[in-house]
């Protein structure tokens, strides 16, 4: 059975789809077979894995209105062992569409329940939201990863996000095991960055991932070469940093 | 009567509370009375005015479900002439709520109408989505402000948020005249800025704000005491910007 991990964060700009794509083709690099899905109508994780969104005749979208099976919306990456359900901007629509069905929030695990027989890991990015594209996702989740800033807003918004897991586990999925917190954007130098995370590791600690992703410009330039940093930068310092972190998702098996 | 300014970017992070909170403070340094409502659930607005949502009563969300008036919600902060109307984590329940009530688009434009008698600007600061939300901010809006990163994603992304500037004001709002896109977090030390900078102008540049904000520690820092720049670092340089844009919103009148 494959694990699934979702990276949410109701706050946006803090690294979710740049989580997504590097922790997946790092995960793929040590030999897993990943799937990474696109749930965010923006389709940055396929844009930034260099698949062309106006050229996809399909997507997500289609996977949850059920016109399409996984087989046809599954793309292949140039990384060998990580293939992506992109997203496009009907997906949108989705949320809408959503609300009236039966079962709206178990609706994404219908469909990738192939998904988690062919695969080691399924890696869900998510919209900066708690709708129901999240929850759907958060509803088939083995494990959250939640990527933060060491900023004000990011902090703030924290606890909220573990509240709606509370809810999560009591009323819609008991097999969300854990969470962990990735600091990303760390720069030593600046004082409130080392403030907030000093608050992180107050009330956070336990789930807080010992690697750590500092600020780096070379892993923003990334994906407008359409690769993940392991591509980009192959022996550069942040490639390391993601198989560390790789490694130690693995460990918590 | 005032003019209704709506700060949108579906992208997450890429300083839209900052823009709105600086933008509304600055003008009303000017003499100009302002109402920022924030209709985002994270309810990042208010608090990066020192205004505590969890010892708020009511917010948007009452407002919107008819239960309270304006004169109910509305907060004054220590800006004088600026009025907020916060919003708490109940406003994220209005996203589904509103889906199935008629005239879903127009609830924000029908009970702010008190507002826009008794204020020069009404600025709205929007979730990082297209949702409902932002639609009904959208739908009573005179102009749109557009904050940018110049990094790959947040450029994906400006050519969709067009498209739906251009729905909007066919279907729902003939009278949202103008966008206007403000570059944020601009370091032009760095190649990838540099780069994108020269698309955004390429692309956009009619649209394209004179003024342009530098990434500035100090903005990220004067949150977390509560206070617009103005009032954190009132004779540094991020207070002289947001200064000069005002004066340039001002004039596009
Ligand atoms: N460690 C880092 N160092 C420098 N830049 C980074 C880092 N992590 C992410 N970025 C850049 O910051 C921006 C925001 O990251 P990203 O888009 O991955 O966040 P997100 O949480 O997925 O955003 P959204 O909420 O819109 O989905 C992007 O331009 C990305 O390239
Ligand atoms: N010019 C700047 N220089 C440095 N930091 C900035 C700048 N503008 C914004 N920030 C910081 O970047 C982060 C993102 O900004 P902000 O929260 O305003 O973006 P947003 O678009 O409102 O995010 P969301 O999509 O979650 O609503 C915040 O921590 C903010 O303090
Ligand atoms: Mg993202
Ligand atoms: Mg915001």
């Amino acid at each position: 059975d494959s694990r699934v991990l979702v990276v949410i964060n109701q706050k946006g700009g803090v690294g979710k789809t740049t989580t997504a794509i590097n922790l997946s083709a790092a995960l793929a690099e040590m030999g897993q077979r990943v799937l990474l899905v696109d749930a965010d109508p923006q389709g940055n994780a396929g844009s930034g894995l260099g698949i062309d969104r106006n050229k996809l005749g399909c997507c997500l979208y289609d996977l949850l209105l059920g016109t399409l099976s996984l087989a046809d919306v599954r793309v292949e990456t140039m990384i060998q062992g990580l293939d992506v359900v992109p997203a496009t901007v009907n997906l949108a629509g989705a949320e809408v569409e959503l609300v009236v069905i039966d079962n709206r929030e178990y609706r994404l695990g219908e469909v990738l329940k192939d998904a988690v027989n062919s695969y080691d890991f399924v890696i869900i990015d998510c919209p900066p939201s708690l709708g129901l594209l999240t929850i759907n996702a958060l509803a088939i989740a083995d494990e959250a990863v939640i990527p933060v800033q060491c900023e004000f807003f990011a902090l703030e918004g924290l606890s909220q996000l573990y509240s709606t897991l509370g809810m999560i586990r009591k009323e819609l999925n008991p097999r969300l095991r854990q969470q962990h917190i990735l600091i990303n954007m760390y720069d030593g130098r600046v004082k409130l960055h080392q403030q907030i995370r000093a608050e992180i590791e107050k009330f956070f600690q336990a789930d807080l991932f010992k690697t750590e992703i500092p600020r780096s410009v070379r892993l923003s330039e990334a994906p407008s070469f359409g690769q993940p940093i392991m591509e980009y930068d192959k022996s550069g310092r942040l490639s390391d940093i993601y198989r560390r972190l790789a490694e130690e998702v693995v460990g918590f098996e």
